[in-house]
C-alpha cells in the first residue's frame, strides 16, 4: 500500500476512457477494461462504471511521448504504462504508451494484464516483490483466460476494502480434481459430444470419454492432457475436410489438428460470424451431406458455410420451429452413421436433418456402455 | 565524436533506470566521486537486486541488466506516494 493507505471511500468508482488506441477497437478496449475492474469488483465491495461525465474518478488514456503528467512514454518497449494513487484530480488515472503494440494476445503488451496492473495501483497498491503477483513491475504474458487475481494482489486489495460479502468460496487450483462425472448416471447430461477419426467422443465437465470401435471400450481422459488449455467443452465439432476439430469454450473457440493448436486460436465468438450479444455456444455439429455446422445458441441455432467460411444469411432460426421434433435447446449434438443426434437434458433424438424428422428418443448414457 | 562503449552505454542506462524506479531525487553518475545530493549508484543498485531476488552484488552483471531491459510499469518501485 501507499503511505497512509489511501483508498476510494465510495461504493461505485466512476472511470473514462478519453483517449483510445488504434491498435483495437473500441468495443475490444471497452470490454477489456471493464473485464480488468471486474478482477478487483469481484472480490472486494467496490463497484465500477464506465462513464462519459469530464468528473469521472478514473481518466484512461492511450498517449505516447509527453502527455502532461511530466512522466513522458519512452516509446516502444520500456515503460508500458502507468496510474496515479487513489486521490482527486489525476488520482487514480491510468495512461498507456500508444507506442506498444496492445493486443489480446501473447503477442505485443496485452491490455487485460497491464490494465489490471495500472488499475492495481489506481486502487492502492504498490509494487509487489512477489514474482507472481500482478503487482510485480515488470511485464510477463500469462494465459488470461479465467484469469483471477493472484494471492497476493487480493490479499492486498481486500485488506484496504474488505472483503466482497457475496463472492462464492475461491475455486480450487485444480477444477478437474472434482470426482468424475458417473458415465452410467441416468441423468447424465453431456456438455458436448463429437466424432474425431471416427471415434466418439463424450465430454463432461473436465473430463471426456472417448468410445472406440467395437473392441476398443470406452476410456476417460481429463480434457487438459490431451489438449491443453481447454478446460471444459461447451460445444465441439470435427471438420474432416480439414481435419481438424473445433472446440469451443466460453466466448473462444480453439481449432486443432491432432493435439496441436492451430496458430491464431483462441479467437473470440465474434470472429466466427456470432453477433456480439453470443457469449456462449451450446452445441455444434458438422452436417457432412451439406459441408454445413450447425452451431446451437439458447433456442435458435445459425448455420456456418465451412465452404465459404462464414455464416449462412436468414440466420439465427428457432429451434423448434425449424427442427421440429429437436425441442428448444440442444446441449449437445453430433453426426454417427449419417444420423444427427440432438441432446437436451439427459435424453437425445436421433434425427434425419433432410426429412426434418425425429426418429427415436433415447438416453444419453446408453452410448456409454452402460 | 568519439561513440562511448557498450559498458558505458550500460552504466549510463542503469543510471537512468535507477533514477526512474528506484529512487525519488535521482542517482549519481556511478564514476561519480564528487559528494552530491543525488542517490550513491552502488547503495541503489543494491536496493534494485534486493527488491528483484538477484544476487546483491552492486555490480551491473547480466542479470540486472536483463531485469532492467524488461518492458515494465512506469511507477516506482520504492515509492510510496501519500
Amino acid at each position: 500500500h501507499f503511505d497512509g493507505r489511501p483508498k476510494w471511500n465510495k461504493a461505485v468508482v466512476t472511470y473514462r476512457i478519453t483517449d483510445y488506441t488504434p491498435d483495437m477497437s473500441q468495443r475490444d478496449i471497452n470490454s477489456t477494461i471493464a473485464k480488468a475492474f471486474k478482477l478487483y469488483s469481484d472480490i472486494i465491495p467496490l463497484d465500477f462504471q464506465q462513464s462519459d461525465s469530464e468528473t469521472a474518478d478514473i481518466m484512461i488514456k492511450f498517449k505516447s511521448g509527453d502527455h502532461g503528467d511530466f512522466a513522458p512514454f519512452d516509446g516502444q518497449n520500456g515503460v508500458l504504462a502507468h496510474a496515479f494513487s487513489p486521490g482527486e484530480g489525476n488520482g487514480g488515472d491510468a495512461h498507456f504508451d500508444e507506442d506498444e503494440n496492445w493486443t489480446l494476445t501473447s503477442e505485443g503488451a496485452n491490455l487485460f494484464l497491464v490494465a489490471a496492473h495500472e488499475f492495481g495501483h489506481a486502487l492502492g497498491l504498490v509494487h509487489s516483490q512477489d514474482e507472481t503477483a500482478l503487482m510485480f513491475p515488470t511485464y510477463k504474458y500469462v494465459n488470461t483466460d479465467r484469469y483471477t487475481l493472484p494471492d497476493d494482489d487480493r490479499e492486498g486489495v481486500q485488506a484496504l476494502y474488505g472483503v466482497r460479502s457475496d463472492i462464492l468460496p475461491k475455486p480450487q487450483p485444480e477444477a478437474t480434481s472434482e470426482p468424475p462425472p458417473d458415465r452410467c448416471n441416468r441423468d447424465l447430461v453431456f456438455d458436448a459430444v463429437t466424432t474425431i477419426g471416427g471415434k466418439l467422443f463424450f465430454f463432461k465437465d473436465g473430463y471426456f470419454w472417448r468410445k472406440g470401435g467395437r473392441w476398443e471400450g470406452i476410456t476417460r481422459h481429463k480434457i487438459q492432457s490431451v489438449w491443453p488449455g481447454i478446460h471444459k467443452v461447451d460445444a465441439a465439432y470435427e471438420n474432416k475436410n480439414r481435419n481438424t476439430v473445433i472446440f469451443f469454450e466460453g466466448n473462444q473457440y480453439w481449432q486443432f489438428r491432432g493435439k496441436t493448436v492451430l496458430p491464431g486460436y483462441p479467437k473470440r465468438l465474434s470472429d466466427f460470424g456470432f453477433p456480439s450479444s453470443v457469449t456462449k455456444v451450446d452445441a455444434a455439429v458438422h452436417v457432412s451431406t451439406i459441408s454445413k455446422t450447425l452451431l446451437f445458441v439458447n433456442n435458435k441455432y445459425w448455420s456456418y458455410n465451412e465452404g465459404r467460411r462464414r455464416m449462412d444469411r436468414g440466420y439465427p432460426k428457432f429451434i423448434h420451429r425449424h427442427l421440429p421434433g429437436v425441442g428448444h435447446r440442444v446441449d449437445a449434438a453430433f453426426e454417427n452413421r449419417g444420423h444427427l443426434y440432438f441432446s437436451s437434458g439427459s435424453r437425445q433424438t436421433e434425427y434425419h436433418y433432410q426429412r426434418r424428422r425425429a426418429l427415436h428418443t433415447l438416453m444419453n448414457y446408453l452410448w456409454l456402455g452402460c | 565524436m568519439p561513440t562511448s562503449s557498450p559498458r558505458q552505454e550500460n552504466l549510463s542506462k542503469a543510471q537512468n533506470y535507477l533514477s526512474q524506479f528506484f529512487s525519488e531525487v535521482g542517482v549519481a553518475s556511478p564514476s561519480s566521486v564528487v559528494r552530491s545530493s543525488l542517490d550513491s549508484f552502488n547503495d541503489t543498485l543494491k536496493k534494485m537486486q534486493e527488491f528483484f531476488g538477484l544476487e546483491v552484488t552492486g555490480q551491473l552483471d547480466s542479470n540486472t541488466l536483463e531485469v532492467m531491459a524488461r518492458p515494465r510499469c512506469g511507477f516506482n518501485d520504492m515509492a510510496r506516494y501519500g
